[in-house]
């Protein structure tokens, strides 16, 4: 699940990770809360990055870009942007 | 919008302050909850009562990382600020915040009116909204609190779940709260064009008229825009298909049926110095893009294309409006006339002859 990305940018482990943890809390269909059940993780990285760059109105590349990354670093809520 | 149905099934929901936050004094925790549940009674049938022990529908507690046994951890200072279950048992309906955030009443920190009215949201059955103007948007996104959070999208959310909030008006007869169309004496609040059709607004009621087929409709001025107060003071249509609201020192501007962001703002941003406490009528003059404030005996023009006060203002009515001398309580322009009402009785002015045409009954465009 290699993140996609322009190489030369976002090589920083820190955002790197801030992406990965954003797409998995908010872009991962979650189960329901009473049912401890396993996470699903059908989809790609690239698939979750595009899900969410659309549901923001932004560029949906599916590769990480300034704009993407500004938009994950914003204090909001914990609940998943996909139906539970 | 989006919903997690089927929603609750009931419409009386009980909740509990399970623990606070230092941030905030309890007083200031239980006002902000308080008020943020209310958000969402104004709009639907729902009902909130607070319990003090035991499992209510909505609980509501304060921790940090991985707190009780909720399956979502938070994350410390920024990042999660807060989360909440959709309805049902067990966590359903709960709604957690960070503990690690600095809660506040105002637009330091977060305000956790604004976070908890978003939480509840989620707890009475809504996901995420990607329109940004609403509520349910998932980013932090403070507005004065003192104005009414929910957008078009959110009162759209939550009343395909529950229904709109029973409007007791229309639970009881018509007669006693509906005002007489056809009462000679009646008066209006404000009047003013809205595309084809003449509105005429009076307590918490409007009348829809379209002067060309005489049709006259009676509905709730909430049933058209909700976070409208009642009693509005005066309004008009201005040349970007907007109808501005005023009430007080405060005004709305809508587009289309909705509300835009960041209203009500105070009329002295229109250029009103301090002393102007309300507007009594207002109209904006199709041929010439100027549109007249009425206060008291005197009115100010203000320039729509460069949205400001013209200078030389305020200036007597009378003297430029002959024959319009007493207090106008409302005004609009219908085919080049100007037409202002006083009372029970309306003036009809010619504004190029500069003289009034003749007087009618102030509800003579009824048909009665």
């Amino acid at each position: 699940n290699g993140l996609p990305a322009q190489p030369e940018k976002y090589n920083n482990e820190e955002d790197v990770k801030l992406v990965q943890d954003y797409l998995n809390k908010f872009y991962t269909v979650e189960p329901d809360p009473n049912q401890l059940g396993w996470r699903k993780n059908a989809e790609s990285t690239a698939e979750k990055l595009q899900k969410m760059q659309q549901f923001f109105g932004l560029k949906v590349t599916g590769k990480l870009d300034s704009e993407t990354l500004e938009i994950m670093k914003k204090p909001r809520c914990g609940v998943p942007d996909v139906g539970l | 919008y989006g919903v997690t149905l089927p929603g609750w099934k009931k419409t009386k929901l009980t909740y509990r302050i399970v623990n606070y936050t230092p941030d905030m004094s309890k007083e200031d925790v239980d006002k902000a909850i308080q008020k943020a549940l209310k958000v969402w009674s104004t709009v639907t049938p729902l009902i909130f009562t607070r319990i003090h022990v035991g499992i209510a529908d909505i609980m509501i507690a304060f921790g940090t990382k991985a707190h009780g046994h909720c399956p979502r951890y938070f994350d410390g200072p920024l990042g999660v600020l807060a989360h909440a279950f959709p309805p049902g048992n067990g966590f359903g309906g709960d709604a957690h915040f960070d503990e690690d955030e600095d809660w506040t009443t105002g637009s330091a920190g977060f305000n956790l009116f604004l976070v908890a009215a978003h939480e509840f949201g989620h707890a009475l059955g809504l996901s995420h909204s990607n329109d940004q103007r609403a509520l349910m948007f998932p980013n932090y996104a403070y507005v004065n609190p003192s104005e009414f959070p929910l957008s078009p999208d959110d009162i759209s959310a939550i009343q395909s779940i529950y229904g709109s909030r029973p409007n007791a008006p229309d639970k009881r007869p018509a007669t006693p709260t509906s005002p007489k169309t056809c009462d000679s004496q009646i008066s209006f609040d404000a009047v003013t064009t809205l595309r084809r059709e003449v509105i005429f607004l009076k307590g918490r009621h409007l009348w829809r008229v379209y002067p060309d087929n005489s049709e006259v409709e009676l509905e709730l001025i909430s049933t058209f825009w909700p976070t409208l107060p009642p009693g509005i003071q005066a309004a008009y249509e201005n040349p970007k298909d907007q109808i501005l609201f005023f009430k007080g020192n405060k005004f709305w501007v809508i587009s289309g049926y909705q509300v835009l962001l960041g209203y009500p703002k105070n009329i002295s941003t229109l250029g009103f110095p301090k002393g102007v406490k309300k507007i009594d009528a207002v109209v904006c003059n199709k041929n010439t893009g100027k549109t007249d404030f009425f206060i008291g005996d005197k009115y100010w023009r203000y320039d729509e294309n460069s949205q400001s006060i013209e200078t030389g203002y305020p200036r007597r009515t009378a003297d430029d409006f002959p024959g319009i001398s007493q207090r106008v309580d409302a005004v609009f322009q219908h085919k080049g006339f100007f037409y202002f009402f006083h009372g029970s009785k309306q003036r009809e002015f010619n504004p190029t002859a500069r003289k009034v045409i003749r007087e009618m009954k102030s509800n003579s465009w009824f048909n009665c």
